[in-house]
C-alpha cells in the first residue's frame, strides 16, 4: 500500500510474546470508525486491555513514523453472542474504546481518519479493498502495509460443497480474488478492514475473520450491516449519550 | 456526530438479511469448475481485471490467463524486469538514467560536461549557469566554478528560493532542494540503481507523489520530512533525509485550550471514509 490510503486501518500490538513472527508486537488489524473507538474481530480480543497498545496512521510496523497515533484501550466490548463452534468464529466483532491522551483521542490528519459505516448492503461481485501486515507467502507478517482488491461473494456460492459446505452463516459474508494464486487476508490481518467504495467514499463492510488456509478459498468476513444497531448502541451507552 | 441514534425497536436477534436464498447445488455455473483453478476460480474470470502488469504493460487475455506486452525496456511475465543499458557506465561525467525511449537510457551530465555521453566540456560561466540573478566564478581548474547567489537564494545555481520549504510531513514538497542533510547530492528518481527499490519514477502513482525524471527530495512514503536515495558505491543506495528547510507556521488561537476540551463533547470528524490520496487511473 501507499501511505494514507487505508487511514482507517489500525494495528493492534501486544507485549506479549507470539506464535507467529510478526513484527513489533503486531498481531491483529482494526478499523477506526470514531476518533474514540475501533472496529475489530472479537477473536482478536482476548487479551487484557493493559498488555493491548492500539497504533493508529502506521504504515511501516518498523519505523516509527511521525504520523503514528498511539492509544492504550480503557475498555474491550465483545458482541455477547461471540462464539466458536469447531474452530469458526461466529458473531466475530467487537469495539475498542481508546483511552484519551491529554484529553482527546485520534486527531484526524492525512494518514488518520475514520471509516463510515454502510447502511445498504453492497451486491455480490463488488470490488472491495482488503488490508493489513498480516502472514504473506514468506510465512512470516509484513512489516509493510499490504493491500489487494477483493470481490464480495454471495454466501449462497460460498456455502457450496467446494467452497465452505453450509458452515457460513448470516454474521458472516465471503470474499476473494478472482485472480490465480488469490489475494487473500490471512493470519495477522484478523480485525482489519474490508471496504467498499461507493461514490469516493469508503465504507467498512466486513472485518476479516477466518479461512481455510490462506489464498486457496475465499476469505470470510464478520458482516458489518448485521452489528450496526449494536455498534451504535454500544457507542451511544458508553459515551453516555 | 455522524453516529445516527439506534434503532429503539431493535432486538439483537432479528436480523435483516438480504442474500437471495437459492440452493447453491442447483446452481449449473458454480459446479463448473476445472480441476487446474482453484474450487471456486469462476469460469467467466478476467484475467485482466486487476491490471496485472506492470509499469504500463498491455494485459492480454489467453484462454483462462493472461501474458503482458511490455513497453521498453521492461520485459517479464508482468513486465517486472527493466533492461539496464546503463550497467556499463556509459555517461562519463554524469547520471545514467533509464528512459522508456529508444535507446532507453539517457546521460544526465553535471555541468559544464555536455555531449550524449557527458565526455565534452564547456568553458564553465559561458553561458552563466546561476539562476536568480547568482554571478558564476571560474575556478583554476576549468571544469570547477562557483555561484554567488543574492540573498535568500541557496543551491549550486541559486535555483532553491526562499519559498522552497515544507508543510507538515512534506507530502506536497515539490520543491527543487536535491542534497541531503549530510550534503550528499540525490539520486535521480529514474537512476538506472534505483530500479529495484519501491520507490523510483516507474512506480505506481509516481506523478502523484511527485515523483518524474529529476533528483528533487520528496516524501511518497509518509516519512516525516522530504527524503531522498544517494549513492553508497557503484551498486548500492542508501537514503537520507533531506536539506529542506520548513515553512513557518501561522499562529493558531490558543492550541492549549482546544486539547483540554472533554472527551465525549468531541464530535467525530467531519467526514468518513474519504482519503486524501489521489486514486488515478492505470495507463494501460
Amino acid at each position: 500500500s501507499t501511505a494514507g490510503k487505508h487511514p482507517w486501518q489500525v494495528s493492534l500490538q501486544t507485549s506479549l510474546p507470539l506464535t507467529t513472527s510478526m513484527p513489533q508486537g503486531h498481531f491483529c488489524g482494526g478499523a477506526l470508525i470514531h476518533p474514540c473507538w475501533v472496529l475489530t474481530a472479537a477473536h482478536c480480543t482476548d487479551i487484557n486491555t493493559k498488555h493491548l497498545k492500539v497504533v493508529l496512521g502506521d504504515q511501516d510496523l518498523k519505523k516509527t513514523e511521525s504520523h503514528e497515533q498511539t492509544f492504550r484501550v480503557e475498555k474491550i466490548l465483545k458482541y455477547s453472542q461471540y462464539n466458536e463452534r469447531d474452530e469458526i468464529p461466529h458473531n466475530d466483532i467487537a469495539l475498542l474504546k481508546l483511552k484519551p491522551v491529554g484529553g482527546h483521542c485520534a486527531l484526524e490528519s492525512r494518514y488518520v481518519k475514520t471509516v463510515c459505516l454502510p447502511s445498504d448492503p453492497f451486491p455480490s461481485g463488488t470490488e472491495c479493498h482488503i488490508s493489513g501486515w498480516g502472514v504473506t507467502e514468506t510465512g512470516e507478517g509484513s512489516r509493510q502495509l499490504l493491500d489487494a482488491k477483493v470481490k464480495l461473494i454471495a454466501n449462497p456460492l460460498c456455502n457450496s460443497r467446494q467452497l465452505y459446505d453450509h458452515t457460513i452463516d448470516d454474521s458472516m459474508i465471503c470474499a476473494g480474488n478472482l485472480q490465480k494464486p488469490g489475494s487473500d487476508t490471512c493470519q495477522g490481518d484478523s480485525g482489519g478492514p474490508l471496504t467498499c467504495e461507493k461514490d469516493g467514499t469508503y465504507y467498512v463492510y466486513g472485518i476479516v475473520s477466518w479461512g481455510q488456509e490462506c489464498g486457496k478459498k475465499p476469505g470470510v468476513y464478520t458482516q458489518v450491516t448485521k452489528f450496526l444497531n449494536w455498534i451504535k448502541t454500544t457507542m451511544h451507552r458508553e459515551a453516555g449519550l | 456526530s455522524f453516529i445516527a441514534p439506534p434503532d429503539p425497536d431493535w432486538t439483537p436477534d432479528d436480523y435483516y438479511y438480504s442474500y437471495e436464498q437459492s440452493s447453491p447445488d442447483e446452481d449449473p455455473s458454480v459446479t463448473q469448475t476445472t480441476p487446474e483453478n482453484p474450487d471456486w476460480y469462476y469460469e467467466d474470470d478476467d484475467p485482466c481485471q486487476s491490471n496485472p502488469c506492470e509499469h504500463g504493460g498491455d494485459c492480454i487475455i489467453r484462454g483462462d490467463t493472461f501474458s503482458c506486452s511490455c513497453p521498453a525496456p521492461f520485459s517479464g511475465s508482468r513486465c517486472q524486469t527493466a533492461q539496464n543499458k546503463c550497467k556499463d557506465n556509459p555517461c562519463v561525467h554524469g547520471d545514467c538514467l533509464i528512459t522508456q525511449k529508444h535507446p532507453y537510457y539517457r546521460c544526465a551530465c553535471k555541468y559544464p560536461y555536455t555531449g550524449p555521453d557527458c565526455s565534452k566540456v564547456l568553458p564553465a560561466c559561458r553561458p552563466n549557469p546561476c539562476q536568480n540573478g547568482g554571478v558564476c566564478s571560474r575556478h583554476r581548474r576549468r571544469s570547477r566554478f562557483t555561484c554567488a547567489c543574492p540573498d535568500q537564494y541557496k543551491g549550486k545555481f541559486c535555483e532553491i528560493g526562499p519559498d522552497d520549504c515544507y508543510v507538515g510531513d512534506g507530502y506536497s514538497y515539490r520543491g527543487k532542494v536535491s542534497k541531503t542533510v549530510n550534503q550528499n547530492p540525490c539520486l535521480y528518481w529514474n537512476s538506472h540503481l534505483l530500479l529495484q527499490e519501491t520507490y523510483n519514477m516507474f512506480m505506481e502513482d509516481a506523478e502523484t507523489h511527485g515523483i518524474a525524471e529529476h533528483n528533487f527530495c520528496r516524501n511518497p512514503d509518509g516519512d516525516h520530512k522530504p527524503w531522498c536515495f544517494v549513492k553508497v558505491n557503484s551498486e548500492k543506495v542508501k537514503w537520507e533525509y533531506c536539506d529542506v528547510t520548513v515553512c513557518p507556521v501561522p499562529d493558531t488561537p490558543n492550541p492549549v485550550e482546544s486539547l483540554l476540551e472533554p472527551v465525549m463533547e468531541l464530535p467525530g470528524f467531519e467526514s468518513c471514509g474519504k482519503t486524501e490520496v489521489a486514486e488515478h487511473a492505470v495507463k494501460r
